[in-house]
């Protein structure tokens, strides 16, 4: 395991147009 | 603040639903969580909005999820925490 999940969750923000778990990089 | 019915919300396209959704969670949650109010939010926002307008209708089922997303994300925190101190 590398441990890639180390941004989630993806975080909301109001003015941000939310893309979900896609604007978490690999 | 603006009450979110599921008339507004059905009527805009999908990414803004979910934005919708989020701007009306954030401060419920900012309320109890104020530091983690953002990612649980994201988390939420993960869910169906059929079943985020039935928590839009019932505070009980919303806590009850928040309450379970406060868990993951702390568990998730220490797991990265120990991650980082090996």
């Amino acid at each position: 395991s590398n441990g890639s999940s180390i941004n989630w969750p993806p975080e909301f923000h109001p003015g941000v147009p939310w893309k979900g778990l896609q604007n978490i990089d690999p | 603040q603006e009450p979110l019915t599921a008339s507004m919300l059905t009527s805009a396209p999908p990414q803004e639903q979910k934005q919708m959704l989020g701007k009306w969670l954030l401060p419920l949650i900012q309320a109890m969580h104020p530091a983690l109010a953002g990612k649980i939010t994201g988390m939420l926002l993960e869910i169906d909005n059929s079943e985020l307008l039935h928590m839009l209708e019932c505070p009980q089922s919303l806590w009850s999820k928040v309450d379970e997303a406060v868990a993951m994300l702390q568990a998730h925190q220490a797991k990265e925490a120990a991650q980082k101190a090996v």
